[in-house]
């Protein structure tokens, strides 16, 4: 554990209950993409499937719970009680385009070829490609309230404090997991053009991000 | 990396 690593794991956390928060608070998923959101919990319940096999430390037993339970609860918001307000019409990317590589590029490149294994590796690779519906969603609707920005921004500092992570790791461990990196580095990529409106858009005006 | 490895990041 280093400094890079456990504020990435914050940064993390605090996007998920910032989106939660936002959906409770205003009874409205409004903008939000259930998309992304059913991906993101499909990747905690394909990676975390170790909780049932391997114990690690409390610390990350606790986080992968709390992830877990958490992305549910956003999914069940969205699709369940304020399912009225779920933006379906412009929620409309083919995750299918994501899934069926993913599931593919996770079977031909993987440490092992064992269940437990191809899944670990197919959340990784769908976890670099989760936001993909979010961001497609603000493209279509060419905006985004401020709340989801902070969400997303979140999202994307996690991503880069995790490259931190792992230069640091490299360096004072000699650890390099080439799957997660590789990946983590092409997640963090996706979320550079929405930093650049983040910081132009989002920072220094007010209220709602639109797309020039 | 091995298979074995034991991963620790969330």
């Amino acid at each position: 554990m280093n400094i890079f690593r456990l504020a990435g794991d914050v940064s993390h956390l605090v996007a998920i209950i910032i989106l939660l928060l936002k959906i409770w608070r205003s009874k409205s998923c409004a903008g939000i993409s259930g998309k992304s959101q059913v991906l993101f919990a499909i990747v905690f319940t394909t990676r975390y499937l170790d909780l049932f096999t391997v114990y690690i430390s409390a610390y990350n037993t606790v986080m992968k719970v709390v992830f877990l339970a958490l992305s549910y609860a956003t999914v069940y918001l969205i699709y369940m009680r304020f399912r009225n307000t779920y933006d379906s019409e412009n929620d409309t990317f083919r995750v299918e385009f994501l899934l069926v590589p993913v599931t593919g590029l996770s079977f031909l490149e993987n440490y092992a070829f064992t269940p437990m294994e191809i899944l670990w590796t197919f959340s990784i690779f769908l976890e670099a490609v989760a936001i993909m519906p979010q961001l497609f969603m603000i493209t279509k609707t060419g905006e985004a309230e401020s709340i989801t920005t902070h969400y997303l921004f979140f999202l994307g500092l996690y991503r880069a404090l995790y490259i931190a992570n792992w230069v640091w790791r490299y360096h004072t461990e000699g650890f390099f997991d080439q799957i997660a990196v590789v990946s983590g580095v092409v997640q963090t990529i996706f979320y550079c053009d929405f930093f650049y409106l983040y910081v132009t858009k989002v920072l220094r005006g007010r209220g709602k991000m639109t797309l020039p | 990396k091995e298979e074995t490895d034991v991963k620790d990041e969330l």
